[in-house]
């Protein structure tokens, strides 16, 4: 089951953002405002219960330089370790896959297998090399990721890819768990003599005290 | 959990941009706090197109890279408070800012360990402008400050300087904490521990029985 795009972006309202003062304006689309960068969101079936979008990806026409910053908890979930070893490896990504309702944490080889298994599927689907593929889990901890349910929504999901602004509020719903709000923000500065858009998505609203690194 | 997607067309180098972005989060998603349990999966993860335009930044001392940085806090940060501001059960946004540390990574501690103060939460979410539990959480941050030097502003009400409690309006200090309840706005609690340059900030939300009630149906 897919959700259209326009129905995803607005399955919850939007938070206000409170951006601090400085020689930048807002400006619509979150993950999609800056140049080269698409989004979706959809409800793939993988939340225990209702139909709100549980599935995002955010990727760029050209390699991206990437960064990344993880809980420093010892317990962590196996995207996070994939995460890390893959920033270890490769400088730059094309795509980001995030699921709601699993976090897959605690689970094992299992777990970790199943986000090999996920990389690989989305990476021959977007033509790009396995470990430009970086994944983001959130839900209840000790269980694995409902992959089949994954694995089917990935072609619409990536059909579903947009540089429209409801294409990054898709996103930004479809990462929620507990949120009673989606937050997604992004800017548009002058930086040195050329104009620059930064943009992003986030989701939290419970065991949230982040010590990331 | 938190999670966080960031993305930008400007043109860094990636020793730089990872750089960056780890100081973005210092000041953004690593200052926030809604129940002192830290997650899992907590990740952020930023790209950088470079399809701007603009001449690949390569120095953290750049002009260009400053500027960037500033940006790049500042998005963290928008999206850091709206995660405090949805904390599970939350009526309001509780921003501390706190001065007159001698470094920044002081201040922040001491900013964070108020906006997790579960005792300072509640007696927001209670209406009650307690400087005492805003004091004794400065106080346990594990930051060295001299107690005769701190100083607590709760909006523009002040209720503790020279490290002695104010007389103050208690009816009028309450009702800007029942306020910010009401609009799902911000309470602002200001600190200062001394004359030093160090400043930083911290987001949480007050604490409610929803919290409980919320946390106690959903299994984690």
């Amino acid at each position: 089951v897919s959700t259209t795009e326009n129905h995803a972006s607005t399955y919850i309202p939007a938070a206000p953002i409170f951006l601090p003062d400085g020689p930048w304006k807002q400006i619509p689309g979150g993950v999609t405002a800056a140049e080269g960068f698409k989004a979706a969101g959809m409800y793939g079936g993988l939340r225990a219960v209702g139909e709100k979008p549980d599935l995002a990806l955010v990727t760029c026409d050209v390699d991206a330089i990437s960064a990344g910053s993880f809980t420093t908890n010892v317990v962590a979930a196996a995207p996070v370790l994939y995460c890390k070893k893959t920033l270890d490896n490769s400088n730059t990504a094309r795509a980001v896959l995030t699921n709601a309702g699993q976090a897959n944490a605690a689970t094992g080889e299992a777990g970790y297998h199943d986000v090999i298994e996920c990389v690989d599927n989305l990476a021959k689907l977007l033509g790009v090399k396995p470990e430009e593929v970086l994944v983001e889990s959130t839900g209840v901890i000790g269980q694995r990721i409902k992959k089949g349910a994954l694995l089917n929504s990935l072609p619409i999901l990536v059909n579903s890819l947009s540089s429209s602004v409801e294409g990054a509020d898709s996103a930004a719903v479809a990462i929620t768990t507990t949120d009673l709000v989606s937050k997604s923000v992004a800017i548009e500065s002058l930086v040195g003599r050329t104009k620059v858009r930064i943009g992003g998505m986030a989701k939290g609203s419970g065991m949230i005290h982040p010590n990331m690194a | 959990t938190m999670l966080g997607v960031i993305t930008t067309d400007a043109w860094v180098t990636s020793d730089v941009w990872r750089k960056m972005v780890q100081v973005a989060v210092n000041r953004s998603f690593n200052q926030i706090t809604v129940d002192g349990d830290t997650s899992t999966n907590d990740t952020v993860i930023a790209l950088a197109s470079g399809l701007s335009g603009i001449r690949c930044i390569s120095s953290l001392d750049s002009d260009e890279a400053i500027q960037l940085q500033a940006c790049l806090d500042a998005v963290m940060q928008g999206l850091a408070k709206s995660i405090a501001w949805d904390g599970e059960g939350a009526t309001c946004l509780i921003e501390v800012s706190v001065t007159g540390a001698n470094s920044e990574a002081e201040a922040a501690k001491v900013a964070r360990s108020v906006a997790s103060s579960s005792l300072v939460k509640a007696a927001v979410y209670g209406r009650d402008p307690n400087w005492g539990r805003i004091a004794a959480a400065a106080g346990y941050s594990g930051v060295a400050f001299h107690q005769n030097l701190l100083r607590v502003e709760l909006g523009n009400i002040l209720l503790m300087d020279g490290g002695e409690p104010q007389s103050f309006d208690r009816g009028e200090a309450s009702s800007y904490l029942r306020t910010a309840g009401e609009t799902h706005g911000t309470v602002k609690i200001q600190i200062s521990i001394g004359n030093g340059p160090g400043q930083g900030q911290a987001w949480g939300c007050d604490l409610s029985y929803d919290y409980v009630k919320i946390n106690a149906e959903y299994t984690s």
